[in-house]
């Protein structure tokens, strides 16, 4: 985070921005459902901060080196652990030898997320000597109820009947926002399934006005590979931001190339370079990464240079592994570009580069006699001219089990974002590391909407979500749209990152939001086909649902999906007025490829007595064909404001299933 | 026992407020399936009171195909495992 606050517009030295205006979320509540907290962190100092909020209802629970009367401050106000719903499962005691029965985090995820959120200021930070600067969490002032329902089993697990109960008591504690960077696997569960514990847990939350943010996946770049994609969840997915680390690679015959790469040094200064290339009818095989043979003889005192097309970490672990048992001196791995990066064990030399890079040092290797490689340790480099993308592995729409309801929703950095850690985390350096996921992006999010619900502590979770969705960044500083890493890399569309970028000083003021309240997510639990008798549980009051079934499109929601268009289809919304009392909206409407979109009333006229409107939209396709998806936008403008919503459309006139199933 | 797996029991909203009395609730609804009290809350796991009402059980397949026959049981499902991301 020693780059990301700046990158979205929240340089601490700024007055200007909502940092100052929410008094950094002072007040507020974020629940984290993770790994734990390693309370120690100075990322959970208390300096500075008043009492308790008065609505806080929670406890901290002793348990193994965790101290409640020491172990929890002004900063961390409760801490408690659920763990009965996995060891019943798991059939065995918990080892803990290297995990702790007790809100301290024995893995890292948990504090790095908890620090993301809602850490203290703390200066002089850095990660191999790249990224330096002060880490912070959105909300520097909110506080943490920290509930540890994932353990450091079989990699992190964490069991839907622990999530479930923590949501229960997260509740009763009286949290405001709650942060989950926790997914499941595809093929997803319904909704109102408690398979899905987070969705059900959610549900309850969001009624009881508690914002829920939850992590896209990180099973991208494939298509329908999000999840929790409840409507009443924000989902968010991961970008890069304005931040990268190369580092040169000089050759024997001086041309230089810039690489990525996350390691100390000291420079390796001119060594014999090496591909290790094999002979017969597949030359290439041996200088596989994930495959690399190597002898001592071949390889010592060499860098050697291979190829994948494996996105995982595994090939350049395998690989850097296999170099330097050889007693090799460095790596130059060349694959599929992506930006996130690790340091290699024991911080060997391992660089990054791409497949044209990787072919341009090939071919010096093969022209050159005795080829020679300089590499010099990477450098922090932020700003212009870098520009954020949507990361490699964050997962895409459209959603799976309702192709109709967008997901994700928003984007916000989750790539090589620096934060505190619990010391036994291995890649950790001194209390601090560099990690990506959507699983960094989520506390990002969550952050925000401390910020947002200080400032604005009677808006819904859905106007949260409507502020930021409508109000994100859809192209870089420069005007230009932004990318999505992937093969090959394109312009980012709604499935990549929903309404964009995240803009917390846009989201403050959004104008207009798209609210829903229970009605409406009665409502789509009508559209969706539940019983009368479960949503009636589901929500605590008799719901007959109507004869004609509802329609999902009509959903309140900030954007608008059409899986499936045929025949002209009239959508329903509604926004509310947030800004200035006194405010005339005027649509823009930008059509996806082949649909002609009209909206009526095309003004909107607010005063002190109008607050909310409603409109419709007709789409109808131009050509009576099948297409994949096209996307446009529907924004209201009032010279002030521009209240932006995605629109995604697909055309279908040959159906592979009943479309007014939707 | 062996064949018993953790089963979440899911009842919705909560019918009132008191979380005491929605635990006893739950003991009863589950005393019902597997004969006694004190069974019951030998295979309690959790019991959700105070967000929504449900419990978590250790339950065997029958018993949680009965249990989700009785009234105000919305669903009875098993439970399963997430992943940090």
């Amino acid at each position: 985070t020693t780059r990301s606050w700046d990158f979205l517009g929240l340089s601490s030295q700024s007055p200007s921005n909502i940092l100052h205006k929410s008094s950094m979320g002072d007040g507020v509540i974020i629940g984290v459902l993770d790994t734990g907290i390693w309370p120690e962190s100075e990322s959970f100092n208390e300096k500075g901060l008043g009492p308790v909020p008065s609505h806080w209802k929670g406890v901290c629970e002793s348990g193994d080196r965790f101290n409640a009367t020491i172990d929890c401050n002004r900063k961390i106000i409760g801490a408690r652990w659920f763990i009965d719903g996995l060891l019943a499962e798991y059939g065995k005691p918990l080892n803990r030898s290297t995990e702790f029965l007790s809100p301290r985090d024995a893995h890292g995820h948990g504090t790095h997320t908890s620090s993301t959120a809602a850490g203290s200021f703390v200066t002089n930070v850095s990660y191999k000597g790249l990224g330096h600067g002060t880490i912070k969490g959105g909300a520097p002032n909110a506080r943490l109820a920290i509930y540890k329902v994932c353990w450091k089993v079989l990699g992190g697990q964490c069991s839907s009947a622990d999530i479930l109960k923590a949501f229960d008591e997260a509740i009763h504690d009286g949290v405001d926002v709650l942060s989950l960077s926790i997914g499941f696997s595809i093929p997803l569960f319904s909704e109102v399934d408690e398979h899905d514990g987070i969705a059900t847990g959610s549900f309850h939350a969001v009624a009881r006005g508690i914002t829920v943010v939850c992590a896209a996946a990180n099973d991208g770049p494939s298509a329908e590979t999000v999840q929790n994609t409840a409507p009443w969840i924000i989902t968010v997915a991961a970008s890069t931001m304005d931040r990268s680390f190369p580092t040169s690679i000089t050759l024997g015959n001086n041309k230089t190339f810039l690489g990525l790469a996350m390691f100390t040094g000291p420079e390796i200064g001119f060594a014999s370079l090496i591909y290790p290339e094999s002979k017969g009818l597949d030359p290439t095989a041996a200088g596989v990464c994930q495959s690399l043979s190597l002898s001592k003889t071949m390889v010592a005192g060499k860098v050697v240079l291979c190829f994948t097309t494996v996105s995982r970490r595994t090939a350049i672990t395998s690989a850097s592994a296999a170099v330097k048992e050889a007693g090799g001196v460095g790596l130059i791995v060349a694959k599929n570009p992506s930006d996130v990066l690790y340091p290699c064990n024991e911080d060997f030399p391992c660089i990054e580069v791409d497949y044209e890079i990787g072919t341009r040092i090939l071919f010096y290797i093969r022209s050159t006699r005795s080829p020679l490689v300089k590499l010099r340790p990477p450098k922090t480099f932020i700003g212009k001219p870098l520009s954020a993308k949507v990361a490699y592995f964050s997962s895409r729409g459209p959603n799976s089990i309702t192709p109709a309801i967008l997901k994700p929703d928003i984007a916000a950095p989750g790539v090589n974002i620096l934060a505190a850690t619990s010391p036994l985390d291995a890649l950790g350096e001194g209390g601090y590391v560099m990690h990506s996921g959507t699983s960094m992006s989520t506390p990002h999010v969550a952050g925000i909407v401390a910020l947002l619900k200080a400032m604005h502590p009677n808006w819904s979770p859905a106007a949260i979500k409507s502020a930021l969705v409508t109000t994100a960044w859809r192209n870089g500083p420069s005007g230009l749209p932004i990318f999505a890493e992937g093969s090959p890399q394109k312009l980012a569309n709604p499935f990549d990152f929903g309404g964009g970028i995240m803009n917390p000083n846009g989201a403050a003021d959004p104008g207009l939001v798209y609210d829903i309240g229970k009605a409406g997510y009665m409502q789509y639990l009508c559209a969706r086909g539940y019983n009368n008798s479960a949503i009636s549980r589901l929500v605590g009051q008799n719901t007959k649902c109507p004869i004609k079934k509802p329609s999902i499109l009509d959903m309140n929601l900030p954007s608008i999906t059409i899986p499936s268009l045929k025949n002209p289809i009239t959508i329903k919304r509604s926004v509310t007025n947030v800004g200035a009392p006194e405010s005339i909206y005027r649509a823009t409407i930008e059509p996806p490829i082949g649909t002609i979109v009209s909206v009526n009333p095309n003004a909107l006229v607010f005063n002190s007595t109008v607050r909310k409107l409603d409109f419709t939209i007709t789409i109808s396709a131009i050509h009576r064909m099948n297409t994949g998806y096209y996307f446009g936008s529907l924004s209201w403008a009032d010279g002030v404001h521009v209240v932006r919503i995605p629109l995604s459309v697909r055309t279908e006139f040959l159906q592979p299933y009943d479309a007014n199933d939707d | 026992a062996a064949n018993s797996q953790v089963h979440i029991v899911y009842l919705g909203e909560r019918q009132h407020d008191n979380p005491k009395l929605l635990t006893d609730t739950h003991h009863d609804l589950l005393a019902t399936i597997v004969g006694s009290k004190e069974l019951a809350s030998e295979l309690m796991v959790y019991s959700y009171r105070h967000g929504f009402s449900g419990f978590a059980a250790k339950l065997t397949e029958s018993q949680a195909q009965k249990l989700s026959e009785l009234p105000g049981v919305v669903r009875v499902i098993p439970n399963s495992l997430h992943k940090l991301q």
